[in-house]
């Protein structure tokens, strides 16, 4: 997910 | 999801709720920063943006949800609301935040990730929300009295960014070192604005 650079934490 | 970042969000919904229940029951907003209330809720219009676009786990998005709602709710009710917008009091609320949006969105637009239309959005909110305090805490140390459900709601705030901080920390050393440098930094300065309002709470 890092790569995908999305941001996961609100 | 570590425990750090779980308890962290919980102390941030926490904060809210608390914030909306003292609106509710006693119809009155007077201690609390429109202004504040107001950055609050830019902070998440622009970093939530990608919730319709990047869907990461169904609580992401239900946090998501709620946390916009809910600041939305705040807002409307501090301008709208017949009973409540008669308690804000307008003349102590005089930070003047529009310099906060723009200093944050200078900042974005030169220290990003990289330099595209979210990635600009997100670093623009972590930076406004490390210092969408300022006009509440401001407005606290005018205030002769910190009623208590304020002084909760800032404290449950400050509580929110720190365990934060205990979850990068907790991932910088489980999940390998990705650059977290704008959020470690963002929210290190939250943090320590609370800082002194911890002092004060705490001595009050």
């Amino acid at each position: 997910r890092e790569g995908s650079h999305s941001h996961d934490e609100l | 999801m570590n425990a750090f970042r779980f308890l962290g969000d919980m102390t941030h919904l926490f904060s809210v709720l608390v914030l909306l229940l003292k609106i509710y029951a006693t119809k009155s907003c007077s201690g609390v920063s429109r202004k504040t209330q107001e950055l609050y809720m830019v902070v998440f219009l622009a970093r939530y943006m990608d919730l319709f676009t990047d869907y990461i786990s169904l609580y992401n998005s239900v946090m998501k949800v709620v946390f916009i709602t809910s600041s939305a709710a705040i807002v409307w009710c501090m301008r709208r609301h017949p009973q409540v917008r008669r308690t804000y009091d307008k003349e102590q609320d005089t930070f003047r935040h529009v310099v906060l949006v723009a200093a944050a969105f200078v900042l974005a637009l030169i220290f990003n990730e990289r330099f595209t239309f979210r990635e600009i959005c997100w670093a623009f909110s972590i930076y406004l929300e490390a210092v969408a305090i300022l006009p509440q805490l401001v407005l606290l140390q005018r205030g002769r009295n910190v009623d208590n459900l304020t002084g909760q709601y800032v404290f449950f705030l400050g509580a929110y960014r720190a365990f934060y901080i205990l979850n990068w920390i907790y991932r910088y050393f489980t999940e390998g070192h990705h650059s977290r440098w704008i959020s470690w930094l963002s929210g290190l300065v939250q943090t320590g604005l609370y800082a002194d309002f911890f002092y004060y709470y705490f001595l009050r």
